[in-house]
């Protein structure tokens, strides 16, 4: 990595961001998305915080712009492809400004100039990180086609950023100071929970979450907290209530119900008012049958169950091996596919058909990823 | 009927000098392109190739041509 000449950088932590103009390729919802989750890729690694603003003058000033006269800056745009955007370096005026080249096709996929990979380069520039000689970082200046099951930043990235600011500022004390990112197709990928969502299979890991849609080849990559600010990082467990657009999260003795992107007010709640005993300190693993209105719950070698129909849980809990035959110890995660359950443990993915009660498949867990 | 190679050597050593004035501060110096090893623009190509990790020949070959197609953030590689 590098940085600009005399190192410029902000003396705050908290910027403001505005978006002057929208390019019409992509929906104001879309684009906004795209802003928000390209500052947040930064936010993730550094102590910074990035707040909209929609009138007025901000640190970070973004507009789309065709050609060299309509943006009044030193450097013009040249029609599509060649430049597809800029930044400057912090400062004051036109410091920590964002162009884009309305040229361009922007996209929020693999195709043309997918905005939230480009924004989260030029957003780099903004904070004061100058172009990577490393292919592989994300600083690099080639365009090079967006993978949406990768973490966009490079460990050359962060510690480009963190050369900047402070990463032991960083709020959550737990954090490492060089994060980890998860492989979506290393062969030690394991997952802290699974469970559909509106159609998508949404696969839970630290801090971080893969969606991917059974019929799509791409897999998403995006940060817990970009969709659920008030969850915590590492879920044990969670499920999907399809008929009420729901999710319950697990974490320790608590719980979460979120419906869509919102959490209602109220929430976490203790484990018991679920109806567990009190003694039930954590859910490895839980997934909702739809057909049977049925949810279970799963810690240690033993499961539980809960009829929507008569809301009754049962009394007892009952050992996994004997209702689900050939799932023998601890669940890391669970999910329902159409008459599929399936089960996640360490490295290892078994599929298990409900109605002939039996292990059909032993799966990698990178198996829903296109490795 | 095969490409007429001058015609493509001319469109390439465009392409380079374009993409050098635009990121490496290229200016050209006279009026005339005159191609020689000690050349301001071998220099800036070797620049260049060097930050892009390509093979240093100061000549716009084949990797160097590619890249300078591709696109890229607009903003120069010379921090200053």
């Amino acid at each position: 990595f590098s940085t600009f000449a005399g190192e410029p950088k902000w003396a705050k932590q908290v910027l403001t961001y505005r978006i002057l103009n929208y390019t019409p390729d992509l929906r104001p919802a879309e684009v906004n998305a795209a802003i928000r989750k390209a500052f947040s890729i930064w936010s993730s690694v550094t102590p910074l915080k990035f707040i909209k603003k929609d009138r007025g003058d901000a640190d970070i000033m973004i507009s789309f712009a065709t050609g060299g006269k309509s943006h009044n800056d030193f450097i013009p745009f040249d029609g599509p492809g060649g430049s597809v955007a800029h930044a400057y370096a912090p400062g004051k005026d036109i410091g920590g400004d964002a162009h884009f080249d309305e040229d361009e096709t922007w996209t929020k996929s693999t195709e043309g100039a997918n905005l939230f990979y480009v924004a989260a380069h030029e957003f780099g520039h903004s904070l004061g990180l100058f172009h990577s000689r490393d292919p592989n970082a994300l600083m690099y200046p080639v365009y090079r086609k967006f993978d949406p099951s990768v973490f966009p930043l490079h460990q050359d990235d962060i510690n480009g950023i963190q050369s900047l600011y402070d990463s032991a500022e960083i709020k959550d004390p737990t954090e490492s100071k060089e994060p980890v990112l998860p492989n979506s197709c290393g062969p030690d990928l394991t997952f802290d929970a699974v469970t559909t969502f509106r159609g998508e299979i949404i696969f839970f890991k630290d801090k971080h979450f893969w969606r991917k849609h059974p019929a799509v080849r791409e897999v998403d990559f995006d940060l817990v907290s970009l969709f659920w600010p008030r969850l915590p990082s590492g879920v044990d467990a969670a499920y999907e209530i399809p008929e009420e657009d729901k999710i319950l999260f697990f974490k320790g003795n608590e719980f979460w119900v979120v419906k869509g992107e919102t959490i209602p007010p109220g929430y976490p709640q203790k484990l018991y008012a679920l109806g567990f005993s009190k003694d039930v300190a954590k859910i490895d693993a839980a997934f909702y049958d739809r057909n049977k209105g049925k949810a279970y719950y799963f810690t240690a070698d033993k499961f539980w169950s809960y009829d929507k129909r008569n809301q009754s849980m049962d009394r007892k809990p009952r050992l996994i091996k004997d209702a689900f035959p050939g799932i023998n110890a601890k669940v890391d995660a669970v999910f329902q596919h159409e008459n599929f359950l399936y089960f996640f443990q360490g490295r290892k993915q078994f599929e298990f058909d409900s109605d002939k009660k039996k292990v059909t498949r032993l799966l990698k867990t990178n198996f829903w990823f296109p490795c | 009927f095969p490409a007429h190679t001058g015609q493509k050597k001319e469109e390439g050593m465009q392409l380079i000098q374009k993409y050098l004035e635009n990121y490496y501060g290229f200016k050209k110096d006279g009026e005339s392109f005159i191609w020689k090893s000690n050349s301001a623009v071998t220099k800036k190509i070797k620049e260049m190739q060097e930050f892009f990790g390509l093979e240093v020949t100061g000549r716009p070959d084949s990797s160097a041509l590619d890249l300078v197609q591709k696109s890229r953030c607009g903003f120069p590689d010379v921090a200053g």
